[in-house]
């Protein structure tokens, strides 16, 4: 099962995904 | 951008204490960090094409909202943001639809799909989401193959500064989200980070000085879990002890084959014990005792 991070840029995706897959 | 996390699961733990297994494995969730969605440059509140798939590829959707000031000072503005996301997925599931309708005219028989999908167009066009139209498992079965992006399951995550971490999410933000359908939470994406930092030991201790009961990356973890529909069952004995990750309402005979295929094609019945009976009752042998298997 796949879940995909999304938003508009700006929003501090990559630092959500780094934050909580790394 | 793949990462996979694990479902931190109490009950794993516990039985694990009991049995000593030479391998734990917790149930696992793989997220993928999409490029940021851009609009189409012709039509400006439509996401390009190439997002659109991305997306359609997700199993669900985690949105992340802007809750703190941009790099000019603007203040956020995470409920008119989430609704311009929303409208975009809305307009690229009608266009989906309307190809789709445009197509069916040529042809014969899918009456019950024409119908269902000239039931859905009006409300997309009146910028409602797929997902709030509370559709039967069956027009659902139907709708399968289109992967439409407003019917996926949707979490929102406020990302607020450091200093917002412990506050509620906004009530405006969480109305939003609702008239979405979707789940949403707030987190502050900095805090996390240094949290991930910490020592394990020191972790608790800091976020009580917060005023945080537990890091948001635990309630992300477990609201994406639902949000997929996932639950687990556990296995355990000297071996391994493991949960596996199952849609809720799996019979006991897909859920077998999760372990192997040979079970599955085998399976006769299976034996099951209640997490909470094997926790009072401390053994397997007791629980057969007490009826309980």
């Amino acid at each position: 099962m796949k879940v995909g991070l999304t938003g508009f840029p700006g929003a501090g995706k990559t630092t959500v995904f780094n934050a909580l897959t790394g | 951008n793949l990462g996979v996390i694990k479902v931190p699961d109490a009950r794993v733990d516990a039985l694990a204490a009991i049995y000593q297994p030479r391998k734990t494995t917790y149930a696992e969730v793989s997220f993928v960090d999409f490029p940021p969605a851009r609009s189409a440059p012709e039509r400006r509140t439509v996401l390009d094409a190439a997002t659109v798939a991305q997306l359609r590829d997700a199993d669900a959707l985690v949105e992340v909202v802007r809750g703190f000031p941009d790099v000019a000072g603007a203040p956020p503005t995470p409920a008119a943001d989430l609704e311009s996301f929303a409208a975009e997925l809305v307009l690229a599931d009608l266009a989906v639809i309307e190809k789709r309708l445009e197509r069916l005219k040529k042809e014969k028989g899918h009456e019950r799909e024409r119908a269902l999908l000239e039931r859905l167009a009006p409300s997309l066009e009146a910028g409602t989401p797929l997902r709030t139209l509370g559709l039967a498992p069956e027009e659902r079965a139907l709708l399968a193959g289109f992967a439409f992006l407003s019917l996926r399951p949707l979490l929102v995550v406020l990302n607020v500064p450091e200093a917002a971490a412990a506050v509620p999410l906004p009530e405006e933000v969480a109305a939003r989200a609702r008239a979405e359908g979707a789940e949403a939470m707030a987190l502050s994406a900095r805090l996390e980070a240094e949290i991930a930092e910490l020592e394990p030991a020191d972790r608790d201790a800091f976020l009580a000085d917060l005023g945080l009961a537990e890091s948001a990356r635990a309630r992300f973890i477990r609201a994406s879990y639902a949000l997929l529909d996932l639950i687990s069952f556990l296995t355990t004995g000297e071996d391994e002890c493991r949960a596996w990750p199952i849609r809720r309402g799996t019979t006991a005979l897909k859920a077998a084959g999760k372990v192997h295929s040979d079970i599955e094609r085998g399976f006769i019945r299976a034996e099951v014990i209640a997490y909470d009976e094997f926790m009072r009752l401390g053994s397997e042998a007791k629980c057969r005792e007490a009826g309980k298997l």
